[in-house]
């Protein structure tokens, strides 16, 4: 619905939900998308950058979410 | 651990940049 494919919606739900001031680490989102090839997560990650869904923080592996306040 | 102050910052004009490259993409479509 929001023209984002289903590892794409994932990604940013993951990260949408971390509650931590530098957000979410792009090792805890691999871990939590094991079943998922290391390939796919970055792909999702560097389309919802570019997209500006999501943003780096503290250094280049911290996302968080623009719809976040 | 809290965040400094340039940390802060640097998030806030990260998120900037994000919501102006989203408008931009939006705007495109």
């Amino acid at each position: 619905a929001n023209g984002l494919t289903v590892v794409q919606n994932q990604v940013l739900n993951l990260i949408k939900a971390c509650p931590r001031p530098e957000g979410l680490n792009f090792q805890d989102l691999r871990s939590q998308l094991q079943h998922m090839p290391i390939a796919s997560v970055k792909q999702a990650v560097d389309f919802l950058c570019n997209e500006g869904h999501i943003y780096s923080t503290v250094d280049d592996d911290h996302f968080k979410s623009t719809d976040a306040e | 651990l809290p965040l400094t102050e340039e940390q802060r910052k640097k998030i806030e004009e990260n998120r900037q940049k994000a919501l102006a490259r989203r408008a931009e993409k939006s705007a495109e479509q």
